[in-house]
């Protein structure tokens, strides 16, 4: 699975992710990757976020939404509120991980796996990629 | 002006970093580093986030590294079946589709359901039907097929046969969900996504 978050120079925030999902899956078997507010999700008041992982599980704890709205109704920081859901995701038995940017530029990439393939770069001069 | 930027994922998996070689690590590297150059690029000269997540996962989607587009994984019956979604957070605008097999760069389908459809998610045939009437060009599924997917699908396939023993993966309630198998050998080593 792929995915991008971004924020551009008006302040707009875009998600998207794509994904082949599983080996061997059968019976029209469809993940998180597709389902808006699961896999993908973006918001203007909070954050863009794409998720990746076992997509079963990031379907039920409604991954990308429950990030914009602890952000929106709780007033958590993006890093809180991605660690926050990420522990639902993992209390389910989950693995995988989320990227995120926020309305500010803030970023977070989070995993309960020993490895994400991810990486950022922002207008401030950071750019990053990580594997590990 | 706002401050900008992006950030990327190219998947979570039960990978170590003895698991790849140097020169398989440093390509991945240099990979994750052009797709965010390319979205960059598009946010540096004045675009917007919308095209900016299109330019990045496009590159990925056409790297046979990872699990989307070309390179995709392998469904049971031997075939690659791509999902994408988008969503523009000013509007809440979004667009899905789910089981292609054979639009090259379902994340570019996806952004056409969300602005020239009055839909949110096209899946399978009609899905394929709708890029066809936007002009798609159809690329066979073997275009997104490659060598180490055909060989992990085996080897799923295998594990499943043999009962799914320890490789198999299970839910919080004990069922087994699935066979997944990552890019090497060891069967410990799951693809997560």
């Amino acid at each position: 699975t792929v995915g991008c978050a971004a924020l551009d120079k008006r302040g707009n925030l875009a998600a998207g992710t794509s994904t082949g999902g599983m080996t061997n899956k059968k019976f029209g078997r469809v993940g998180d990757s597709p389902i808006i507010g699961a896999g993908t999700y973006a918001n203007n008041r909070t954050c863009a976020l794409s998720a990746t992982g076992h997509g079963e599980y990031f379907i039920r704890a409604v991954v990308g939404h429950d990030v914009s709205a602890r952000m929106e109704y709780q007033g958590m920081p993006l890093e809180k509120a991605a660690a926050a859901t990420l522990t639902n995701v993992s209390a389910l038995g989950g693995k995988g991980g989320v990227i995120a940017i926020d309305h500010d530029g803030k970023v977070t990439m989070q995993f309960n796996t020993p490895g994400m393939f991810r990486g950022f770069r922002l207008s401030t001069g950071e750019k990053k990629v990580a594997m590990f | 002006m706002h401050s900008y930027g992006l950030v990327i994922h190219a998947g979570a998996a039960a990978i170590l970093r003895k698991d790849l070689s140097p020169e398989l690590q440093a390509e991945h590297q240099a990979k994750l580093s052009e797709a965010l150059d390319a979205g960059y690029a598009v946010l540096d000269s004045g675009g917007e986030a919308i095209d900016a997540v299109v330019a990045a996962i496009r590159v990925l989607e056409d790297s046979p590294l990872y699990n989307a587009g070309k390179g995709a994984v392998l469904n049971a019956g031997g075939v690659c079946e791509l999902d994408a979604s988008i969503m523009d957070g000013k509007a809440q605008a979004a667009g899905a589709v789910a089981g292609l097999q054979h639009i090259k760069n379902p994340i570019t389908l996806a952004r056409d359901v969300m602005q020239k459809s009055a839909h949110v998610m096209l899946a399978g045939e009609g899905a394929e039907k709708f890029a066809r009437e936007l002009g798609y060009e159809l690329v066979p599924n073997e275009y997104f097929q490659t060598p180490l997917r055909k060989k992990q699908l085996e080897k799923a396939k295998e594990i499943e046969a043999a009962g799914g023993g320890h490789t198999a993966i299970r839910d919080a309630e004990g069922r087994i969900s699935f066979v997944t198998i990552d890019d090497h050998a060891d069967p410990e080593r799951h693809k997560w996504g």
